[in-house]
This record gives C-alpha cells, structure tokens and sequence, in this order.
C-alpha cells in the first residue's frame, strides 16, 4: 500500500491526467485505489464525473471530518475520489496559520490506508501549503514531466525542492519516479526533451512515455477517465503500461 | 499607456507565452514595453534570453530597489524585462505577513509607468499572494483560455474572482479580453472549446485565435521570442495580429 503524491510547479504537465488516468487503470485491473482532489480548481474530481464543490470536500477533511466518510464511488469498480472544493484555496492561507500544519493531510488521511491500496493525491500548479501538506502525507512522489522545454528547464529546482522537503518535511518520502508526457513523435523537441530527461535522470525516469493524445484531453467533458471513454486509445494504452510499471515495482 | 496582467489559475494555458510574444511584437512595432516577471518559475525571463536568479529581481523591487534598477534590456529593440527570482517563492509567504501588502506591486511599479506605453506582468498559476498583487497593480487583466475542456470549465469561477479583486482590491481593474490559445483545427474539442468561450463571453473574447504552433514551444529554448524566433510561423503572426488588435483598443 502506497500513497503517491503528482506534484510540478509547473502548470498543465498532466498531474491531473496522470492522477486520474494511472488510478484508474490499476482499478480496472483489481486494485482497491482513492484518488485525493487537493487541488481546489478540482480537476480530478471533475474528470471522475463528479460535480464540483460537493459536501463533505477535502476542505472539511481538513477541518476534522473523518476521511472516509468524505469518499465517493466513480464509475470505474474499486476507484473512489475525495473530492476537492473551491474552498481548498483558502486553506493555503488558512493551513500556514495552524499549529503544527504541515501534518495536517497526513493525519486526515492516515485511515485510508487501509481502504486502497494505491491512493494518488492530485497537487495544484505550486509549492504551496496544500502541495507542502500532501507532499507530508506522501510515501512518493511522481512527478509529470511535459515534452517541452519550460517544463524541462524547471525540473532541476523542482528536485531541489523535493530534497528539501525530504530533510525537513517527511524524511520517508521517495521520488517513486518521472513520468515523460504529451510526448509528440513528430516533434524534434519532444525528442530532445526525453533525450536530456533521460541522460540526467536516467534512474527516476518510467521507461513508459506518455503520447500526446487527443482522448486524454476529451474524457474529461465527459466525466469518464480514459480507460472507459477509450480504452483503446493510444493514451489509455500508455496509462495502462504505466500502471503496469508501477504496480512491479510496488 | 496601461498595465496588463497575464492571469489564468489553470496551468500550462499560455500565460507566458502571451506575454512574452505580445510584449515583442509590440515592441517590434516601435512601442516601448516592459515584462515583468511575476512567477518564480522565471520563464518569461528564461523566455527572453536571460539567465534565472540575477539580482536585483522582482524580489529586491518587492523589498525595496527602484523598480528601474532592475530592468534589463533584452535582444529586441524597446523591450525590457524586470525579471524574476526564485526567491519569489517567498513572497507568497512573506507579503501576507506585511502591513497594506495588497499594493507592495502597483507602488513598487508606480516608476515603470513614464518607461513604457505597454507593460506586461506575467502571474504564476495560482491566485495567490503574488497574483493578487499584479492584478493589484494591473489596469486591466488578458485571460489566456487553453481550447482545452479544464480551461473551459474553470473560466466561470476565474471570472468570479476576478470580480471580487475588481471589488475588493482594485475597482480600475478591466477585463481587457480572453485570448484563445493552443487552438488546433484537427480537433474538435479545440471547435468547442472556442464556440463555447464566443457563445458565453462574446463581448470579451478577442477575434484573434493562437493556433497551437510547435515554433512557439521551440523559442524560449533559444532564449528568443517568437518575432525572432521565426517571424513566418503561425504563432508569431497571431500574436502580431492580436498586438494590433489589442493596439487599436489602447
Ligand atoms: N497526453 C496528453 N495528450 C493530450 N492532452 C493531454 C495529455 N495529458 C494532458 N492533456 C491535456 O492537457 C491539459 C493539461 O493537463 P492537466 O490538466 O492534466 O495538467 P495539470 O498538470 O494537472 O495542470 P494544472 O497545473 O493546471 O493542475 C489538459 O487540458 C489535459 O486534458
Ligand atoms: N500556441 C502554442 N502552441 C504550441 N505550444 C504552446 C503554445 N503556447 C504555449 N505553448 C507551450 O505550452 C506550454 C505552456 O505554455 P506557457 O508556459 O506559456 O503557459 P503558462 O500558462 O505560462 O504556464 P504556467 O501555468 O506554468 O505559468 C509551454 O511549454 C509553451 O511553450
Ligand atoms: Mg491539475
Ligand atoms: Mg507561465
């Protein structure tokens, strides 16, 4: 059993996609998994087909409601979400002002370990409180890595600042791996860009790539994870080889 | 002479490559026009040329330095840039704890005003302190709409706030227009996306759409905006029309 954090500052990498796409091909094969929202523009919960700004959210989780009593059934057989709220962006103001806060998910969710065994927590675009704070309550940390050339240029600081989060945060959290998507074979920067990922990160780097894939970006409007608006899709494909390799190396 | 603030929560929608790309062809045209780079992730200094964490840098303008200290020239004519620093990171934590933090940026970029007719302030992907503080300083704010289905779907609650910020934080604040970005006429997602946007928004989405364009991507690798990355590509031409389409309404 494991909690996996997708986290990049960087904004539209395919944390959301991932989050979702991943966990929902490990469901499909079996696997009890919990996807957690911890973005308060609720992406996640949106592509898992639920409505926005439901009650009880992680915002209340963080404000003492038991964690599983916030879970809810998807569409998809053993894959359950808690929900994010637009309310969740106050906590990053609200969350720094709390006694020892930086432990505060960790704490909420400590009972959902024994409801899945893979649970993924979806990040915003920042190293802020709510990202601080599930990056806490991580064992690993996946990270999406976009074929292009911002997304490249900050992954250096990017792990600097897991180092730190390591030291000084959660000593037990693990860099469970890179994950290069919306990889594009017809350009030369898609190319160039997992060439560099995998010369200076040859040991984190997922051996499955992740194509850039219109399905992945339609399934959303449909409230259907990849795996079930196409499976046979190029990208739902790659998400399956993906959760694969996680599952082996689990 | 106007300040225009580049915000969008959504991540990865084309805020930097707006600003930067807008800001050039601009200046190409003989306009004077400043970026200012309000995200630690530094990419639209990266973007123009510039290494990452020189000093003085937002940060220092934020703590003090003349704002005309830190501008840099850049390799086009009439464009500088007040580049960023990874230390802004920090802001985010620091400018809440400080006294009337709400305009630390519109009096710090009050000297910027007689340096140029178009000043540009690109926000990180988030609503935090940092952008809070630009669309404080700002007179009017560009929405990059990704034709992507999140973009889409998290617009109404943008907009919410960027009423309240109207209300609350800086009544002058216009919304001058969304900009559609990443359009590809191969997908029908990316058809609907900029129906729904025209149909919903029609008096505030501007005529000009950027096409998803791989030498857009490709520029910032160079260091060089699109108008001298490749000024025959589809990019550099939509954000020269959309440059003469914001021009005109200045
Ligand atoms: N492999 C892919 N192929 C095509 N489109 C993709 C792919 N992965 C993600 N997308 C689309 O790209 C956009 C960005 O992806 P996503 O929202 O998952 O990134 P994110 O890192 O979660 O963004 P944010 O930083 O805002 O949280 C979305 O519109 C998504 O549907
Ligand atoms: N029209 C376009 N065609 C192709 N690629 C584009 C286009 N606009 C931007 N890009 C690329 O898409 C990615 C996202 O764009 P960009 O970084 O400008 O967005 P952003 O909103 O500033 O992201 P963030 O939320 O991280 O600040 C970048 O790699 C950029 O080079
Ligand atoms: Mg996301
Ligand atoms: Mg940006």
């Amino acid at each position: 059993m494991a909690i996996y954090a997708l986290a990049n500052q960087k904004g539209g990498v395919g944390k959301t996609t991932t989050a979702v796409s991943l966990a929902a091909s490990l469901a499909e094969a079996g696997a009890k998994t919990i996807v957690v929202d911890a973005d308060p523009q609720a992406n996640a919960t949106v592509a898992l087909g639920l409505p926005k700004d439901q009650e009880p959210s992680l915002y209340d989780v963080l404000a003492g409601t038991p964690a599983v009593d916030a879970l809810r059934d998807t569409a998809v057989p053993n894959l359950r979400v808690l929900p994010a709220h637009s309310d969740l962006a106050a906590a990053n103001v609200e969350i720094p002002r709390m006694e020892s806060s930086d432990y505060l998910l960790r704490d909420a969710l400590a009972s959902l370990r024994e409801e899945a065994q893979f649970i993924f927590l979806d990040c915003p675009p920042s190293i802020g409180p709510l990202t601080l704070n599930a990056l806490g309550a991580a064992d690993r940390v996946i990270v999406p890595v976009q074929a292009e050339y911002f997304a490249l240029e900050g992954l250096g600081s990017l792990l600097e600042t897991l180092g730190l989060v390591q030291k000084q945060l959660n000593p037990a959290l693990a860099i469970e791996g890179l994950v290069i998507t919306m990889w594009d074979p017809r350009t030369r920067l898609s190319h160039d860009v997992e060439a560099e990922v995998r010369k200076h990160f040859p040991e984190l780097v997922f051996e499955t790539v992740i194509p850039r894939n219109v399905r992945l970006s339609e399934a959303p409007s449909y409230g259907q994870p990849i795996t079930q608006y196409d499976p046979r899709s190029t990208g739902a494909e790659a998400y399956v080889h993906l959760a694969e390799e996680l599952a082996t190396r689990a």
